[in-house]
């Protein structure tokens, strides 16, 4: 573990907590893509299968649960609670995320490091990452004005891998661990598709204005 | 390198 790591960790962490914030303390989810939350449960689901098989900390297993458990709670508050639901952008969420499932899916069957199942899960997980992202920022243009716990929500959700990028060259230079060449390059693309997002969000920082994404 | 890699990141 690196200080990198533990702040991307951290990071990921507050940005959950945000978005679970914004949700409970407004019953609503207006803004918050209920598809970008899907594939990220599904991220987590793929992503963490040696869950119960590979014991490497308290930390690390404690974690992957808070992650599972919160991707769940949350696309639950967005499907099923009664009140939540109603504030659901349901006409402008229609990014067809299946797509960027089976994209990811057919990427992992081409390129992994091992052609095993919990590889290939892996590698799917990665890659489903990098552009869960989408159906949200492609909500974000929609909705025109975003509210701030949402802002935030995307901020730190699009910072914390670019701790990890950073981790990633500590551990290359200090471990001599070569981070897997899946896991630099889908975390420069996911770290990427942020970047006009975070243009924007400094602006709207800098000039004390409410964040405007152009439609 | 044949040294089983593990996936001990998030």
């Amino acid at each position: 573990m690196n200080i990198f790591r533990f702040s991307g960790d951290m990071t990921h962490l507050i940005s959950i907590l945000v978005l679970l914030l914004k949700i409970y303390a407004t019953k609503s989810c207006s803004g918050i893509s209920l598809k970008t939350q899907e594939l990220y449960a599904l991220v987590f689901l793929t992503r963490y299968l040696n869950l119960f098989t590979e014991f490497f900390s308290v930390y690390n297993t404690v974690m992957k649960l808070v992650f599972i458990g919160s991707s769940l709670v949350i696309v639950w508050y967005m499907r099923m609670h009664r009140v939540v639901k109603l504030s659901y952008d349901k006409e402008l969420d229609t990014f067809r995320h299946y797509f960027l499932v089976v994209a990811s899916f057919v990427l992992a069957l081409l390129v992994h490091e091992k052609f095993t199942f919990q590889e290939i899960f892996w590698a799917f997980s990665i890659y489903l990452e990098a552009i869960a992202i989408l159906p949200q920022l492609v909500l974000l243009q929609r909705s025109g004005n975003v509210d701030n716990l949402t802002g935030q929500y995307v901020f730190f959700l699009g910072s914390y891998r670019a701790f990890y990028i950073l981790n990633w060259i500590y551990r290359y230079f200090t471990e001599n661990h070569f981070a897997r060449l899946i896991s630099c390059i889908s975390g420069l693309v996911q770290t990427a598709l942020y970047a006009d997002f975070f243009y924007y969000y400094f602006i709207s920082w800098k000039n004390n204005k409410k964040l405007q994404l152009p439609a | 390198d044949p040294e089983v890699k593990v996936h001990d990141e998030l």
